[in-house]
């Protein structure tokens, strides 16, 4: 088959001035949602490639309804962006990418026309002008970034449809070498008006008791003994008795983030359970599987370069 | 095993400092 349907999602926002260190970050927070949006397949697209924050799926033979394909659009979109709700509400850190991740946006492009794929070694590539043509659409002149736009070759003389109350078509065309493309588009951001974030568990000690108490001074700055204390990765450097720590769900720490540790008399499976920050204090909880332990740390800031750390551990 | 666990965890603190150095 040579035709076929291009669905392209981008996601854009990233500031272009994080810095070197929060490139990282910026980098695992793409990761993460261009992952959420392969999973939020459901019409059978495959994948060509990722294209930095874009991604290029394809789909050979006629093109779905139109009703079908918005439903592909708007189960990607409110995933990505239930993610960076929950992701802005529970995150650890607080660089500018990790706090710039909550203005990130996705805009959807969706064609139909002739291409072909072609394999070089294991991979696979698509050719054809309307693969360049569907590139082309990303670079328009519509003001926001978030919408689904559909090329009048999509549609196939079928009629435009509202699909919800609030969807507003408007027409537009891009000059390409191609000839014009002819295409509407329609804003999306009011569906992240129907978008709710799942409430952060609450942290319970009324049914615990306070069992041990330490705390130390260190000669460094509070964000440097946060990404020491807090990440789970570095854990088996100090807690002692701890041998291995393994991540299980998240690559950037966040509240709900789990991992089990290897301890010299068996395995445990912590997560953590809250976290507040101000500038001068930081506080987070780890909880065991059971909730029967809850660590919790408290670190202050006493001067640039001297912070107190706390930890108080709770048993039931 | 109170001061036991009370000195295990004061330890730990005190592996902190060599990490800060890094």
């Amino acid at each position: 088959e040579t035709k076929g349907l291009l669905f392209i999602p981008d996601i854009s926002g990233f500031s272009r001035f994080v810095t070197e260190s929060e490139i990282n970050h910026s980098r695992m927070i793409i990761q993460e949602l261009l992952e959420l949006l392969i999973n939020a397949n459901q019409i059978g697209l495959e994948v060509s490639e990722i294209e930095g924050d874009a991604i290029l799926f394809y789909k050979f033979g006629e093109p779905p309804q139109l009703k079908e394909l918005y439903k592909q659009v708007e189960k990607m979109f409110c995933q990505f962006h239930k993610n960076l709700m929950a992701y802005d509400r529970r995150k650890y850190c607080q660089c500018k990418a990790c706090i710039s991740a909550a203005n990130l946006s996705l805009k959807v492009i969706t064609h139909y026309g002739e291409f072909t794929e072609y394999h070089v070694k294991n991979f696979s590539k698509l050719i054809g002008k309307d693969v360049i043509v569907a590139h082309q659409l990303l670079k328009n002149d519509i003001a926001q970034h978030e919408y689904w736009l559909v090329t009048k070759d999509l549609l196939h003389n079928h009629p435009l449809a509202d699909f919800t109350g609030w969807m507003n078509w408007n027409d537009s065309i891009k000059q390409t070498e191609s000839g014009d493309i002819h295409f509407h588009y329609t804003q999306l951001s009011e569906l992240k008006n129907e978008i709710h974030d799942d409430p952060l568990p609450p942290l319970n000690l009324s049914d615990k008791r306070k069992i041990l108490s330490a705390s130390s001074l260190y000669e460094t700055d509070i964000i440097t003994l946060f990404h020491i204390a807090g990440a789970f990765e570095y854990r088996h450097l100090w807690w002692e008795g701890v041998e291995k720590v393994e991540e299980i769900n998240h690559s950037l720490p966040r509240v709900g983030m789990q991992s089990i540790w290897t301890l010299n008399n068996g395995k445990m499976l912590y997560y953590s359970s809250s976290y507040s920050y101000t500038d001068d204090k930081v506080e987070f909880t780890e909880t065991d599987e059971k909730g029967d332990q809850v660590t919790y740390f408290t670190l202050v800031k006493i001067a640039d370069n001297k912070a107190k750390l706390i930890i108080d551990v709770y048993k039931t | 095993g109170q001061k036991k666990m009370e000195a295990t965890l004061k330890k730990s603190l005190e592996n902190i400092i060599p990490l800060l150095e890094k």
